[in-house]
């Protein structure tokens, strides 16, 4: 299985 | 004072049931432009953006930037009530308003008022750079849905591969495998444009994409955008008037 990855890891909290 | 009618309160309905299964509590921030919201599921794995710009409604008004807190479910309530012609008139005070006011209207006789209760919800807003894709599809928004559907008996995740004979939609399973190919295609009918800088193959959740398939009767044409190693985004355009945006984060390669 292939981990999924989250949001937060791609986009930055402005 | 925010107030605002949209001539077709079933636009907004259909935006409400588009991210309900995704979004619990939202905030509908308005400002002197738009309607936006912007949020993530609770498990942080997709993100969902809509915006309505204020020429969508006649007699915008917005005098100050405001931050109504909705419950998806209970807006979609309250929604159940709306006639398939009714306008809807958005009603607020610019403190901290306790309740959101709806007017729905559609024959002359009839005016229905609803009040919705309006909540605090702490949001992190996350900055989304505006970067070209490397490969954008644009396909029938309803074949898309089909082909998610179909693919979901087989397997949990799709690799979406784009590369020069189209777009691959690969699912793996216990069962068995599929491939739907996607080419490029001139027809009226189902017309498909592919615009491909480099090949792109992501893996994603089926889940998360059949989530994203409910936003399948605001528009005719859905717009796939990728990029390697970043999140998809799948969008709805609601004419010219805005977009419903979800963003979906890829499953990586251990």
């Amino acid at each position: 299985r292939k981990p999924q990855a989250r949001m937060d890891s791609f986009f930055a909290v402005k | 004072m925010f107030e605002a009618q949209l001539v077709e309160g079933k636009t907004f309905k259909a935006i409400i049931e588009a991210i309900k299964d995704l979004v619990v509590d939202c905030n509908l921030d308005c400002s002197e432009e738009e309607v936006a919201i912007q949020s993530m599921d609770s498990a942080h794995v997709s993100l969902v953006a809509v915006r309505l710009s204020a020429s969508a409604f006649s007699n915008y008004r917005c005098d100050r930037p405001n931050s109504l807190g909705i419950n998806t479910a209970n807006m979609s309530k309250i929604l159940k009530m709306l006639g398939k012609d009714d306008s809807i008139t958005f009603k607020a005070e610019d403190e901290s308003p306790d309740s959101l006011t709806m007017l729905f209207e559609g024959g002359k006789s009839t005016i229905a008022d609803f009040e919705l209760k309006l909540m605090d919800i702490e949001t992190e807003q996350l900055g989304i750079p505006d970067t070209p894709y490397q490969c954008t599809i644009q396909m029938r928004a309803d074949e898309f849905q089909r082909i998610v559907r179909d693919l979901q008996v087989l397997g949990d995740t799709c690799t979406i591969s784009c590369g020069k004979e189209g777009v691959r939609f690969s699912v793996t399973g216990a069962i068995g495998n599929g491939n739907i190919l996607v080419r490029s295609s001139d027809e009226d009918k189902d017309k498909v444009t592919i615009n491909m800088e480099e090949p792109v193959e992501l893996n994603f959740a089926l889940r998360y994409l059949n989530f994203f398939t409910k936003a399948t009767p605001l528009a005719e044409n859905v717009v796939i955008s990728m990029s390697p190693d970043v999140p998809v985004v799948v969008e709805y355009p609601i004419e010219e008037f805005g977009h419903v945006k979800f963003y979906l984060a890829p499953k990586i390669e251990e």
